[in-house]
């Protein structure tokens, strides 16, 4: 099946979002 | 040492594979695997985005663990040991870094990891920080050692990726050899 890829700006921008504090 | 099934809340970005976090000290010689086994703490385990993000700022400061410590970050399913059964014919490639370069790159190399950013197929099984009085070494475990297109294709993307200074030393080292 298809990999599920993030890069770092993705991850970085979800890394401030209300539901990850 | 499990901490049971991953919990997928709705909305959270999943991750192609759910991981666990482990911690060590680093145990004498004279202990070996065995003492190295019971030295490892299972921390917390992470199947999204927002869990890394939530266990990654519980987390202390790379800067503040003391030396002789290990922070493992592996697939669930595989324990961070030469000895499991996705190790024992892999390798590592190992960084060493300036204890204040390391801080930046250990979150690279995480959310490289994370994010499938390797093009290593399953070749990847984990990734450690090691602590060390002057220096911290960075370490990236894969399956199959004698595989060296796949070494050299995750080689390529840790100097991309981790925004290493060219004066940082990598090499590469099979499980084998050191379990010698």
């Amino acid at each position: 099946g298809t990999r599920i890829v993030y890069e770092k700006n993705f991850l970085m921008n979800l890394r401030n979002s209300p539901s990850s504090k | 040492s499990d901490l049971g099934p991953i919990e997928y809340p709705p909305g959270e970005h999943r991750l192609q594979h759910p991981y666990c976090l482990w911690f060590s000290k680093r145990p004498s010689q004279i202990q070996g695997s065995q003492g190295y086994s019971q030295a490892l703490r299972l921390v917390g385990q992470v199947g999204t985005v927002e869990q890394w993000w939530a266990l990654y700022s519980h987390m202390v400061r790379l800067q503040d663990i003391p030396a002789h410590r290990d922070l493992h970050l592996f697939k669930k399913g595989i324990k961070p040991m030469w000895e499991d059964s996705a190790n024992k014919k892999g390798g590592k490639w190992v960084i060493r870094l300036r204890k204040e370069q390391a801080g930046k790159a250990w979150e690279n190399l995480c959310m490289a990891m994370l994010g499938e950013q390797f093009m290593a197929g399953n070749e990847i099984c984990g990734v450690v920080v090691s602590t060390r009085y002057q220096e911290y070494l960075l370490s990236i475990w894969n399956r199959t050692a004698s595989d060296q297109a796949t070494t050299a294709r995750i080689r390529d993307a840790l100097k991309r990726l981790l925004n290493i200074p060219p004066s940082a030393t990598m090499e590469y080292k099979t499980h084998n050899d050191c379990l010698k």
